[in-house]
């Protein structure tokens, strides 16, 4: 469903390129759960970005479930990533003006969900993570753990068709950390491709398939089993 | 060289008080190494910010090699900071519009220390961290692992008396998370305090001692062994 081809990207610095992706060549099959591991610098999050299209500054090719996204303008990426992305980001990216029930609501409100709907799913991932008492909270008033809760959440709630996880555990307690796991494995079981940065192996080994990255270049793990 | 006795911290939320922290009666000796561990939401970051007198805001006393920081003003209570603090911060606060370089010189620049000598500091620890082509990049042109990697080399920079970490591995693999803790060791045997909170088992096997928080209490290790 995600095929990369040739794909570079590189950032100018002065008279150089500094090429964080190189001759990235990956195929990642509906309902994968996918491991990607590497050093820090490695073009991880950077590579995410480009299959959860927030970055477009790249050359290559680059087909999501038979669209040919690097022919796609802004509008019609946008509504792709809406339809049919969860995304956990390094950084949170919370929405700071937003309580936590109006964040974990946000992806509900881009689709067709009456709003009894959405106050019950957004009650329901509340009580999962056991944040319900900080649901009138903002992102500021949060531990930094119940920050990556909450965006773990909100990636999940609408129940995607791919899920993007970057480092989603790091400033969790590893009995926490495995409950996220064991709920990633779940959706996965349910039908949603996970595509998972993690530096943990005890994370990894919930994926089907680690990729290995090292200086922008795939080292191990392109091509499925 | 740290005491606090019974430290209360709350917020008001309408009309209830929710305690963060509570009756916290904790000792930490000159040259110690100590992990502070507990779940998510348990007042870890809480209590290293009232130690790092980030925060003012709760009930109690704290005495700082000798001084009764409860009774110090703002202006006073900076001072002591500059002069005796290094604090990795959970989300880093780099400043974003310096470079690298530059977020390393600032501490630096509170201690009466020749230019030519801070560029001499500075130098050594992009080599040390192994980020020296690095150096005049922004902090949002870096990678995770290596914002925190900013973050921590921008705490040890000066050699304080006391180094603060908040969970300073969580975005690094194993062998760099390793490489940080083999470090923090090193300082510490040179005479270095250290209060790291961790959620990691491998790190806190550094510290001599591991103080437990759950729910604002401390539940053991709040007295020297
Ligand atoms: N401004 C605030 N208003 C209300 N509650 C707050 C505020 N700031 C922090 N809290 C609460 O204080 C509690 C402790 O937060 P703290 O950041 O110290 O946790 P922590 O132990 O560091 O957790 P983590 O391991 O997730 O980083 C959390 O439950 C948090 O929601
Ligand atoms: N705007 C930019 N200008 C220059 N270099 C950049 C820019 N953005 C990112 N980079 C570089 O791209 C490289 C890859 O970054 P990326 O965030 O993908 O790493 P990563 O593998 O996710 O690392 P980590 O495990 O530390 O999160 C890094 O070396 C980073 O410095
Ligand atoms: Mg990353
Ligand atoms: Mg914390």
């Amino acid at each position: 469903m995600i095929s990369l081809r040739n794909l570079d990207k590189f950032y100018q610095q002065g008279p150089d390129r500094f090429y964080v992706l190189r001759r990235i060549n990956l195929d990642i099959r509906e309902g994968e759960f996918v491991a990607i591991m590497g050093p820090s610098g490695a073009g991880k999050s950077t590579l995410l970005h480009v299959i959860g299209m927030h970055d477009t500054a790249w050359t290559g090719e680059y087909t999501l479930l038979g669209h040919q996204v690097h022919k796609l303008d802004r509008k019609r990426r946008m509504e792709l990533y809406k339809k049919y992305f969860g995304f956990v980001f390094q950084s949170y990216h919370l929405l700071d003006d937003l309580t936590v029930a109006e964040n974990l609501d946000v992806p509900l409100g881009y689709r067709d969900i009456r709003k009894s709907e959405r106050q019950a799913m957004v009650a329901d991932m509340l009580d999962r993570f056991r944040i319900v008492g900080k649901k009138d909270l903002y992102p500021n008033q949060l531990s930094g753990g119940q920050q990556q809760l909450v965006a773990v959440a909100r990636a999940i709630i609408a129940n995607p068709k791919v899920i993007l996880a970057d480092e989603p555990t790091g400033n969790l307690h590893s009995s926490q950390g495995l409950e996220i796991m064991e709920l990633f494995k779940q959706l996965n079981e349910d039908g949603a491709t996970i595509v998972m940065v993690t530096h943990s192996e005890t994370n990894a080994a919930y994926a089907h398939r680690i990729i290995q990255i090292a200086d922008g270049w795939i080292e191990s793990g392109a091509n499925a089993a």
